[in-house]
């Protein structure tokens, strides 16, 4: 995944089978943002692989004052980066067990 | 550690948590 200067990691061990699953973003290069970041820490958040789009996630951190709205693009690209990931993981686990 | 809570009114919940240690010291 590309660099981003935003990072989104899991927040808790992936079993493959949940549906939400709780992941841990924050900013490692401040430079890479075009608005300030005015959150020292990590943000914590719930997110439905199914069902959710991490652009709509982005933008609720926008909104809740995280990020501001010219890093929309960014956090949402580094949410889909992370969740494709897990989905890939989750696909080679099950194909490695069938 | 210090830890916020903010509820976006969509419902999401955010939960602000120090960065995770062992990141801080890669760089």
């Amino acid at each position: 995944a590309e660099d981003t200067g935003v990072r989104v990691e899991l927040a808790e061990e992936d079993d493959g089978k949940k549906a939400s699953i709780a992941l841990k973003l924050w900013v490692e290069d401040h430079k890479k943002l075009k608005g300030k970041y005015k959150e020292s820490g990590a943000i914590e958040f719930t997110f439905d692989l199914e069902k959710e789009v991490p652009e709509v996630v982005a933008q609720e951190m926008v909104e809740s004052g995280f990020f501001h709205e010219s890093d929309a693009k960014t956090v949402g690209k580094s949410i889909r980066d992370r969740v494709a990931l897990i989905k890939w993981r989750r696909e080679r686990t099950v194909s490695a067990a069938v | 550690s210090a830890t916020a809570q903010v509820v976006h009114s969509a419902g999401r919940r955010f939960i602000v948590s120090p960065v995770p240690e062992a990141r801080l010291k890669e760089h």
